[in-house]
């Protein structure tokens, strides 16, 4: 495993940072995402796929009203792949018809999988093979501002899911950046740097760190690892590893 | 002569014209004064429990008034989260085995 992954810095690996507006549709968008990532890195060319085709065609028909990664995943395969989000752009409520079948495919998906809830597997499989969602806690979203959250499960109930975002990088701080180093200069204080995961939300770019936000890598924050979930693009039998910037 | 005023320098902000900042740069209005007045109390909760993270926090985040800053826990939660699976994601058997392609 690397010491630092960024996918956002491989170009055209992650689309822009989307705003879901008044749709519980966050797990529309990090499916999305997901595919987008690797198809763009198995087959070298950037997609953006609908959101709205995920909920207008998803099996339960009401995605505005949340959902889970595996159903926007069940929808791709159902469909034998996803439109342009250019031909059917979001539209931040659901719409009476599935329109699928107007619409070329952009980008399909092989099958998708749960990963390990080791932090160092997903670290490994995030640099080899690319993006991943992951569900979270996000009560400390709320009034985040920027920084690396480091949660404990008593501010942050890693049992209790609610929120599911793109983890694009990890990475980990200089030294300097320790708030408590900084802010506390009498006392003795630590010199560690802290790793942290790199996650895309949907919340706007005016969000957080420009959309982003940051979590401590190596605690389970925030129920990181409960459901590491990504599809697979690609033919199964071509291994190809790829090497994350 | 020997009372004087000291200049007290620039005074902190009253809650009241930090939400009036936090109306315009996210562009709220409500609804009637009562409403006006339940959101100012939520904000001031939001920003007292802010300033809390702020101080537990052991990483190097930092917390304070965001797009969010007017809406309880439960608001926030009802509109930003991930609903039907809050609270009651369903329990997954983790398939033990390997994670490589070749895996059925």
């Amino acid at each position: 495993v690397p010491s630092t992954c960024d996918w956002r810095k491989a170009p055209g690996v992650i689309s822009s940072v989307k705003y879901q507006e008044n749709c519980l549709c966050c797990w529309a968008m990090a499916a999305a995402g997901n595919i987008e990532a690797q198809w763009a890195i198995k087959h070298k060319e950037s997609v953006e796929v609908s959101v709205q085709e995920l909920l207008d065609c998803g099996r339960c028909g009401d995605g505005c009203r949340g959902g889970y990664v595996w159903d926007a995943y069940i929808t791709v395969l159902n469909n034998s792949g996803l439109a342009s989000e250019k031909n059917y752009p979001f539209q931040g409520v659901v719409g009476k018809k599935c329109q699928a079948k107007k619409y070329k495919k952009v980008a399909w998906i092989q099958d998708f999988i749960m990963l390990s809830d080791n932090e160092q597997k997903i670290a490994w499989y995030l640099a080899t093979e690319g993006p991943i969602t992951v569900t979270i806690n996000m009560k400390l979203l709320q009034q985040y501002k920027n920084g690396v959250i480091r949660a404990t499960p008593t501010t942050c109930d890693p049992q209790h899911v609610n929120h599911v975002v793109l983890l694009v990088g990890f990475g980990k701080t200089k030294s300097v950046e320790r708030r408590r180093a900084k802010a506390v200069s009498s006392q003795s204080h630590s010199r560690q740097s802290t790793q942290y995961w790199i996650l895309k939300n949907s919340w706007g770019a005016n969000w957080g760190e420009e959309g982003y936000f940051r979590l401590h890598r190596g605690s389970n924050a925030c129920g990181i690892t409960k459901y590491p979930i990504t599809a697979r693009v690609g033919k199964p039998d071509k291994k190809q590893r790829v090497s994350c910037p | 002569d020997s009372f004087r005023v000291q200049d007290p320098g620039p005074r902190p902000l009253e809650l009241r014209e930090v939400f009036t900042l936090f109306q315009i740069q996210y562009n709220r209005s409500y609804s009637n004064p009562a409403e006006h007045a339940r959101r100012l109390d939520i904000f001031a909760r939001n920003l007292a429990q802010a300033q809390r993270l702020q101080e537990e926090d052991l990483g190097t985040a930092n917390f304070g008034v965001t797009p969010f800053s007017d809406l309880t826990e439960e608001e926030f939660g009802q509109l930003y989260g991930n609903q039907r699976a809050d609270g009651k994601a369903p329990s997954v058997d983790r398939e033990t085995g390997s994670d490589e392609w070749e895996g059925s």
